[in-house]
């Protein structure tokens, strides 16, 4: 296997906080500017570090969340130092917040991008993408870690078109002692087959997610993405690997680099150093390509924040004169004041520009928009030889933010309440026939068929939740039991 | 044993849609017929 080489960031690059800065009270040293995106973990902040005048972000996870998840994202971060993975400066405590100060990436995640201009990415700017990407894996790899959430979400560019990994939240580590990973990690639709069957994986399965990444970049979204997550997850390693829809419109050197990610057997699968050399990749053009994607995204956002901010400047125009109207000398409150989330979700919609994709409800957008991370089974040891499968969710303790896809869920479930209350359908529409037998469709009237069909999916989705909350209730004591012994084992 | 009667359940809708989509094709194609 080639060497992987320690690549050096040509310019000056703030490295950590000094200590002084990391003494201090954050907003001494840091001038928050803006939110740039908002997930299940907390809040993106973009902040200026006063002491160098360098644009840094800021992650704010509240502490009652995971912090085993988040102490392995920070340590798994100040463990790298690769200019294709993003850095880690320091963090502190402030009220019931933890603040993880991170190297900023002003174009955000190509997944951004790729919305805001609602334009998917040219052959060459994927190449270029994958190339830096794929120095980023090759580097991780060679630490013996896995990543395990590539998407295009979870790559970031900064405004030189450097692509760089960022969210190590999932992400693990391989020991001596264990060659392969048995957790099930992972969003989705980008989901190697070999994750998914539980069967052990290792480093390549993140290039199975490349490989998903790269049609993500090229048609705007994953394969399956339409489909429910739930079928796509049974789907992946059943079918033959996912292709471009239409291979045509694409030189051959793309389709056959996506074909070498998506082997289904991990060991045929290339490794990032032999993707390296492929010639699609070799024959990349530099970051400086990138650079019209990069100014027009941000041309775009900076529009559209404008946009919103001429909006928002009108409609308190509009409520100043009413209030002058109704209510006389009466004091205009200020928008800060009026407690509007109008603001704030129009700057939540802006480019997220660190570790994790914004969350965008809109109404183009598909499920995918929606879909979180899925994390089943733990990485730690102690539960895994306790044979406890982990899924966790907004029921476990010290979770405060249930994952975006269970949110889908949940939603959908909402919907079909809701039609199932306008509709009069009753108890029994939500049911499977007895015993399997599908006979009995033949006997119901058009009407019944459409509305069973309508509520399949939901129907599905609550016995799901239902057996996900019985195996929760058995694993919980397990759990408990781990945690007391192992909280027993650090007082010691 | 979760992912287990995960994919049952999801085997048992998959197989459910099928019927009710097959018989939903079938009426179409009956009334076409008869049309």
């Amino acid at each position: 296997m080639d060497k992987v080489q320690m690549r050096n960031h040509p310019r000056r690059q703030l490295k950590k906080l000094s200590e002084d800065s990391l003494t201090k009270q954050p907003e001494e040293v840091f001038d928050v500017l803006e939110k740039l995106g908002e997930g299940s973990y907390g809040c993106v902040f973009k902040a200026h570090y006063k002491e160098t005048g360098e644009i840094v972000a800021i992650k704010q996870v509240p502490v009652e969340s995971d912090l085993q998840e988040i102490i392995k994202e920070i340590s798994i971060m100040q463990q790298c130092n690769s200019p294709h993975v993003v850095r880690y400066y320091g963090s502190y405590f402030k009220n019931s917040d933890l603040w993880i100060v991170m190297e900023y990436c002003g174009a955000g995640s190509v997944s951004d991008i790729i919305r805001i201009r609602n334009k998917t990415l040219t052959e060459d700017e994927i190449a270029t993408i994958l190339q830096s990407t794929l120095k980023g894996l090759e580097y991780l790899h060679f630490m013996r870690k896995i990543h395990r959430d590539i998407k295009a979400g979870n790559i970031l560019l900064n405004t030189e078109g450097q692509a760089k990994l960022a969210d190590f939240g999932v992400a693990g580590q391989l020991t001596d002692t264990m060659a392969k990973r048995n957790t099930v990690i992972g969003t989705p639709f980008w989901m190697a087959p070999e994750v998914i069957q539980e069967i052990g994986y290792n480093c390549v399965a993140d290039i199975w997610s490349l490989g998903i990444t790269a049609i993500e970049m090229a048609e705007g979204k994953p394969p399956y993405a339409d489909i429910h997550p739930m079928r796509a997850i049974f789907m992946i390693p059943t079918n033959p690997p996912p292709t471009f829809r239409n291979p045509d419109l694409w030189s051959p050197d793309f389709p056959d680099f996506v074909s070498q990610c998506l082997v289904k057997n991990p060991e045929n699968r290339a490794t990032a150093t032999q993707l390296l050399q492929h010639p699609f990749i070799r024959s990349a053009k530099p970051n400086s390509i990138l650079k019209a994607l990069i100014t027009d995204a941000m041309e775009i956002k900076m529009k559209k924040l404008e946009a919103e901010q001429r909006e928002q400047d009108a409609e308190d125009d509009d409520n100043s004169d009413e209030d002058e109207v109704d209510q006389g000398t009466m004091v205009r409150a200020g928008t800060g004041d009026s407690g509007t989330v109008r603001a704030a979700g129009s700057l939540a919609s802006s480019l997220s520009g660190t570790a994790r994709t914004m969350i965008e409800y809109d109404d183009t957008g598909t499920m995918q928009s929606r879909l979180g991370t899925m994390v089943i089974n733990s990485d730690d040891e102690d539960e895994e030889e306790a044979g406890t499968m982990k899924r966790r969710d907004e029921t476990e303790t010290m979770q405060p933010a249930k994952p975006s896809f269970l949110e889908y869920f949940e939603q959908k479930e909402k919907e079909a309440n809701v039609y199932n209350d306008g509709g009069g359908n009753n108890a029994d529409n939500r049911k499977l026939p007895p015993d399997g037998d599908l006979e009995v469709v033949s006997t119901w009237s058009a009407e019944e068929l459409r509305l069973r069909l309508a509520s399949l999916d939901p129907q599905m989705e609550q016995e799901i939740e239902e057996i996900r909350q019985r195996y929760q209730a058995k694993r919980q004591p397990i759990l408990d039991a781990i945690d007391a012994k192992r909280r027993r084992q650090q007082n010691f | 044993l979760f992912m287990k009667e995960l994919e049952h359940i999801v085997k048992s809708y998959e197989a459910y849609r099928q019927a009710l989509l097959s018989e939903v094709e079938a009426r179409k194609q009956r009334q076409q017929w008869y049309a």
